[in-house]
């Protein structure tokens, strides 16, 4: 397998795809390995395949956009692996695509996923069955098992690449690297069910104590990988490590689009929007007070029985 | 252990179905649970409608008197407020995506509808009513989700409301204590009408272990997405509809003044529920929403220009 | 760019003047 990916394409994945593949796995699995308590009320035991029940793998479909060079993974579907012929239900996928294509209609299929630690020789012949839909399709493999010393996401992409191995052309899976993408909504959702945060209002101090913290969380990751970049350019600075030259011209190109945004539009826009905020919180604090005179007059003319 | 929520077991669920514990109770589901993933996709669907009402179906089981929401699909119907059950125009498609879906695994059954409100709040309208009513008449265990995405924007949290309607003719014995939002003019005689045909359930969420283990890894690429978003962008619209709303309940509130003897006030002796709230306090109320929403998009704007903008070479 | 927003923040200021005048005219 080649390290990386020459097709020149960025992959952007999705929040859900991944929620997605993991409901399907975690779902396939419970149903094969019942609770303890349902276990024993139904007198199942898990009998000799324990391997096998306890990662089960999962196949589906990603589906997607592709504008120009750039692959955006929105959502996925669960598909049925025919053991006879060793590749995806076809029928059932065309059915699954014609559905999703009613309530979706801008998405198309851009490949498949499956659960596991790696990619599996018999894995290129689903792969290749895909390919009369999508010329280049992706796969995109999740890793089930959890290790928290792990700090990067067990998520792969790979693509498939005409090599000539030994004098025969074959299609070999090569990595390709992803970036995370969400929209607004999606980020909102995820942050919510990430930190379990009760969907009622709280109180004000509540809800600016939540806005202050997600930023507050996002600023000291910043932060933490800039202190990895420095200790690292110090260490080089020193010859502790050798030299390289090309993370030195990234973070000088990194440097010099600092300030990022310094036009007299930005400054233009900024303060206007600066100043409408102050404007609106200006016009409220005169919404309160008027609220509040108008209850005190009321009490004024009850106490002294006077009409208006 | 945390995982058994996901097992079905579909004899105690034909048990459940055979009994039906709701049909004595009216106030027999209080509680919802609805899974990361189910949340997330109808979170997403309802903000890709935009200002359009979209609906969906959910998928779950019941337990106790909760009802567990596992998974949602999207349905191809749009406008929800123009037509009571306007999901009976993708009746096929429900019937053609369910049977897919067991055949895939997903054995769980529909147990409810979700919708959007897009800027309006989460509540039932009367068409909505007449479209629950409906469904809790054939389709027991059912359930009314409503999500409204322009205020999760707006506001940085999920709106969202789970609920379930009274049968026709019932009063229940206590008004239900529901929290406190702010409904367009032109929606809240509508709200009125029908608020007391139906009760809120009590939402939780939950997720399995390795979701838990994903979302804690997402954090580590989406911080760069939760620092460069900003709800001041993109939702201009809503809230000059907001701020507008704001300037007619102002008016509406005004020309009671000058009707009436007394300010709107009612002496807290006599004030026995929330609705008896002068109306100038409701409006200082959603003004103050409307603020603290807005202050906050600023302050996050305000500290992304000083970290990224007060650098010099 | 932004009028709609001003012309609803305008409203709401118009709407001020008028129910801090009503609420004056009580008063007396």
């Amino acid at each position: 397998m080649a390290p990386s990916s020459s097709s020149g394409l960025t992959f952007k994945l999705h929040p859900l795809v991944i929620v997605n593949i993991s409901d399907h796995y975690t779902r396939v699995k419970t149903q094969l390995n019942p609770p303890p308590s349902v276990a024993a009320a139904s007198g199942n035991g898990h009998g000799g395949d324990v391997a096998f029940q306890q990662n089960p793998r999962v196949y589906g479909c990603v589906i997607g956009v592709q504008r120009g060079r750039t692959v955006e993974i929105f959502n996925s579907f669960e598909l049925l692996y025919d053991p006879i012929t060793d590749i995806l239900d076809r029928s059932f996928l065309e059915k699954k695509q014609e559905l999703y294509k009613k309530v979706f209609p801008h998405f198309y299929i851009l490949g498949w996923y499956s659960t596991g630690s790696d990619a599996q020789e018999s894995d290129m012949h689903i792969h290749k069955a895909l390919m009369d839909i999508n010329e280049s399709p992706v796969y995109v493999l999740l890793n089930p098992s959890i290790n928290h010393a792990q700090k990067d996401l067990p998520v792969t992409i790979y693509e498939s690449e005409l090599h000539v191995i030994d004098g025969v052309p074959q299609l070999i899976f090569v990595h390709a690297s992803y970036t995370i993408e969400t929209v607004e909504a999606e980020r909102i959702s995820v942050d919510h069910v990430a930190h379990l945060k009760p969907s009622d209002g709280g109180s004000a101090a509540t809800q600016l104590a939540a806005h202050l913290t997600g930023i507050h969380s996002a600023i000291k990751m910043l932060n933490s990988r800039i202190r990895v970049l420095y200790q690292y350019l110090v260490a080089m600075q020193k010859g502790d490590i050798p030299c390289e030259n090309s993370l030195l011209r990234q973070v000088s190109s990194l440097l010099r689009r600092l300030p990022a945004i310094e036009s007299e539009r930005f400054q233009d826009d900024f303060l206007m929007e600066y100043n409408d905020k102050l404007l609106i919180t200006y016009l409220a604090m005169f919404t309160n007070c008027s609220s509040t005179m108008n209850e005190l007059v009321d009490k004024f003319n009850t106490a002294y029985d006077r009409h208006t | 252990a945390s995982d058994g929520i996901f097992y079905y077991d579909d004899v105690a669920q034909a048990k459940f179905q055979q009994e039906k514990p709701w049909a004595n109770d009216p106030h027999y589901f209080k509680r919802v649970k609805i899974s990361a993933l189910a949340l997330l996709k109808m979170v997403v669907h309802a903000r890709s409608g935009g200002t359009i009402e979209v609906m969906g179906l959910m998928q779950g089981k019941t337990d106790g008197d909760s009802i567990i929401v596992m998974d949602a699909f999207a349905l191809p119907v749009e406008g929800t407020e123009t037509r009571v059950n306007a999901q009976a125009d993708a009746y096929e498609y429900m019937v053609e995506y369910s049977q897919t879906n067991k055949l895939a695994g997903r054995l769980e059954n529909v147990v409810g509808w979700y919708h959007s409100h897009p800027g309006y709040g989460c509540w039932l309208s009367g068409i909505d009513v007449s479209t629950q009513m409906l469904n809790q008449q054939f389709q027991e265990p059912f359930l009314a989700v409503v999500i409204d995405p322009t205020r999760t924007v707006s506001a940085g949290k999920v709106e969202i409301g789970a609920f379930r309607t009274y049968p026709e003719g019932y009063k229940p014995p206590d008004e239900p204590v529901s929290e406190y939002q702010t409904i367009p003019l032109n929606k809240i005689e509508d709200f009125g009408v029908h608020c007391k045909q139906y009760y809120a359930l009590d939402i939780t969420y939950f997720k399995s272990s390795l979701d838990s283990h994903l979302l804690d890894l997402l954090w580590n690429k989406y911080w760069v997405n939760t620092l460069s978003s900003s709800p001041l962008l993109g939702n201009g619209d809503y809230v000059a509809g907001q701020i507008s709303d704001l300037a007619e309940k102002l008016e509406q509130a005004e020309n009671q003044l000058a009707h009436s003897r007394i300010g709107g006030i009612v002496p807290a002796t006599l004030q026995k529920k929330k609705e008896d709230e002068p109306q100038l306090a409701k409006i200082t109320r959603d003004s103050a929403k409307i603020t603290v929403e807005q202050v906050h998009g600023l302050m996050s704007q305000v500290i992304k220009d000083i970290l990224f903008n007060s650098v010099r070479q | 760019k932004g009028m709609k927003k001003h012309t609803a923040i305008d409203k709401w200021n118009t709407q001020l003047k008028s129910l801090s005048q009503s609420i004056s005219n009580r008063v007396c």
